[in-house]
């Protein structure tokens, strides 16, 4: 049996909103600890890696592990219904057909009650080794979204370039080019609103601004996200909740 | 032109 219920149901949408639009079928994996989830886009550039851990819900109990079958695009659906601030309890039986979501707005005394039907979603599962990253970066994540969202407008790739005391983002495009330069900065009074630097090796990478704009969507999770780079292997993008997060991996893109 | 990467390349299927 699951029962795990979020104080607010805007807590849920804004993750599923986070990763919606680049996978579409996801298992849920729920075990006594929390719900974690992955899944690759059909382009098997971008992978999505979701840990919402038991202390990010008002009360959370699973007693056996149990795998909901998603289609997110069903489950957003759902998700529009209920309100932001209403609570929402997800229930499911040890052998679901169906999870439902239960909506209530404890003020006026409200419930609404929605069934999902799940799906047998054959996903494999992607080893994702711990990698030793040669960069690392810690920034607001609505200045990441907006540095990124700006400089697509310009070309279907972005390089990340990272020496010592500079992070550059850059866009070579056939209408022109733009780069934004940032270097570490603390801000005593707003701390989300620093940028950290860890850098032990130069960087400079290049990826898909089209994943990079999916990615971006996450920044409604976090106020910081974290960026770590490493010259040969995916970058990783990590949006931290309360207790979880929502990470993605990017393939970059390389020279032959 | 740099090509893009899938993440097969780097990470095994379990």
């Amino acid at each position: 049996m699951l029962e795990a219920k979020f104080e607010e149901a805007s807590f849920f949408k804004r993750i599923i909103d986070g990763f919606k639009d680049c996978v579409q079928l996801v298992n849920f994996q729920c075990k006594d600890d929390g719900i974690i989830a992955q899944a690759v886009d059909d382009s098997r550039v971008l992978l999505v890696s979701l840990e919402i851990g038991s202390e990010s819900f008002q009360t959370y109990r699973c007693d056996h592990p149990i795998t909901l079958g998603i289609d997110l695009n069903s489950l957003s659906k759902i998700l529009r219904c209920g309100n932001n601030t209403d609570t929402l309890t997800l229930i499911a039986d040890d052998t679901p057909d169906s999870v439902l979501l239960l909506f209530e707005d404890t003020k006026r005394e409200r419930i609404a009650e929605y069934s999902l039907k799940l799906m047998d979603i054959d996903a494999d599962f992607l080893k994702i080794e711990e990698l030793a990253y040669e960069s690392t970066l810690m920034m607001p994540s609505a200045e990441f979204a907006k540095n990124v969202r700006d400089l697509s407008q310009l070309s279907d790739s972005l390089t990340f370039t990272i020496t010592k005391e500079t992070i550059k983002f850059q866009a070579d495009g056939d209408i022109g080019s733009g780069s934004v330069i940032l270097k570490p900065y603390v801000n005593m009074d707003d701390p989300d609103q620093s940028i950290k630097l860890e850098m032990e090796q130069p960087v400079d990478l290049t990826f898909g601004s089209k994943y990079l704009l999916d990615i971006v969507k996450g920044s409604a999770l976090s106020n910081k996200v974290g960026i770590r780079l490493s010259s040969e292997a995916p970058a990783l993008f990590q949006f931290d909740l309360s207790s979880g997060f929502l990470q993605f991996f990017l393939a970059p893109k390389f020279n032959d | 032109e740099k090509q893009q990467r899938t993440l097969s390349e780097f990470f095994p299927s379990e």
